[in-house]
């Protein structure tokens, strides 16, 4: 059975695409088939995946409006078993095209509806943009769990009564069997008193839904973009990327594989 | 003369909220009347200054939907001179209804009508989501000129071109009078060789339009939004704080003031 997970937090910044692209490469490293799939007009995922998302000749924004298929437009990586359904700046414009839709339902399951035409992957791990709009309410309708990275700051932490209230709306209406698979803290830096503060409040509120491993703040994973690299392939062993393989065999072995 | 300012960039958390509040609380203290516009339904600019926006009875919201004045609506903060236009969550939905209008410029011109009415100001900053949608592009259709700032990172970087392209839009549709005042330089680490190749690649692009000094990555500027105060108050002596003092001098100056 396909996985489907998005990666949702309106904060900007949090590691939402630094999340996704390495839990994609590690999982993809360990053989499994996963497909990356960028629902953020700014297309990082697609940049850090090795893309170049302002030479593509088709992006999700031609999937979205319907002008051709998703397998038209997903393309393979240099890592095999990762594969891409890449956006384009082009999709900021969808943004306003998608909103014009009246039906509120109609509106928000675009992307529900190109997945039911996508098969032979493991997992598909869609990133969304920081806001709780059309292309997120997308995102959350379409997945059957949101994993939410947060910064371990105060204003990230602020956020999340926010994000909660969106999903739980999303519960009632568009996505009943949606969940919170799980929320990972990010850019842990442990010099800090409000790193430690932070990582107290997060577990106290979300207790379990934790992931148990927290992902340091480390500059490798923010070089590794400019490579077009995933910081788990361009550094493999930085305190970032032994941390995100933690990561992505915590999930692993919650959903039941060994 | 009023001066309008937008804090711009979708690329999230590259310190928009931070660089707003603290210019606007140095202003202040150096006997400028400011008032904040935090048109982001994450309403951090209101939090940063001291307000619950949960707890509020009106917001921007309530504005550019038309069903109160702003002045009903403004409220002081505990700084003299240092007033707010809050946000709050329910700006969110607005940006469905904003985008319901038809017509794209009355969609994009909802805040410049707000801000006429708008008197006995010397500067107004706007802090604007992490999005290129209707509520940014109200943003960029009421300010006289643009700031952008910017992480020393690389994803924040290649977000650059995207935010050019969308303010030329907007400088040959609704706002032909509108400049870019400058790009700040935020969160460098002097530590990392990446900071310093993503300012070299910042300058090499803006050139003269690249604010002289760098806020560097400080703690202090983190911890302030929990006790609901801007860094230059929260810790006055911290290198981010008096790096914020300096930029708002350069500002200041290159507005003609001395
Ligand atoms: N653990 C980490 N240590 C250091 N830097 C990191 C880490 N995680 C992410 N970064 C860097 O921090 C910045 C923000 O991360 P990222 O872009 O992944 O966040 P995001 O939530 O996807 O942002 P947006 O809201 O704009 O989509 C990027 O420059 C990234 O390279
Ligand atoms: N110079 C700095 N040094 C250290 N931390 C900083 C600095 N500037 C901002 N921060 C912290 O980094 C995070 C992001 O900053 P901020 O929220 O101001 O960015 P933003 O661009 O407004 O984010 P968003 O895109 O979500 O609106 C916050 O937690 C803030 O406290
Ligand atoms: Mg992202
Ligand atoms: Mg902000």
């Amino acid at each position: 059975m396909t996985r489907v997970y998005t990666f949702t937090n309106q904060k900007g910044g949090v590691g939402k695409t630094t999340t996704v692209v390495n839990i994609a490469a590690a999982m993809a490293d360990w053989g499994y088939r996963v497909l990356v799939i960028d629902i953020d007009p700014q297309s990082n995922a697609t940049t850090c995946l090795g893309l170049d998302s302002r030479n593509l000749s088709s992006s999700i924004y031609d999937v979205l409006t319907g002008e051709q298929n998703a397998d038209e437009v997903i393309r393979g990586t240099r890592w095999p078993g990762l594969d891409i359904l890449p956006s384009a700046p082009a999709l900021a414009g969808a943004t306003v095209e998608l909103n014009r839709t009246a039906d509120p339902r109609e509106r928000g399951e675009h992307l529900k509806h190109v997945l039911t035409s996508i098969t032979g992957y493991d997992y598909l791990l869609i990133d969304s943009p920081p806001s709780l709009g059309v292309l997120t309410v997308n995102a959350l309708s379409a997945a059957q769990a949101v994993i939410v990275p947060v910064q371990c700051e105060y204003l990230a932490l602020e956020g999340l009564a926010q994000l909660m209230r969106t999903i739980t709306l999303v519960q009632h209406g568009l996505n009943p069997a949606l969940t919170v698979r799980g929320v990972v803290m990010t850019m842990y830096d442990s010099r800090t008193t409000l790193s430690r503060q932070v990582a107290e409040e997060i577990r106290k509120h979300f207790t379990e839904r934790v992931f148990n491993i927290i992902i340091p703040r480390s500059v490798r994973l923010s070089e590794a973009p400019s490579f077009g690299e995933p910081g788990i392939f361009y550094a493999p062993r930085s305190t970032g990327a032994l941390a995100y393989r933690v990561l992505t065999w915590e999930l692993l072995r919650g959903d039941g594989h060994e």
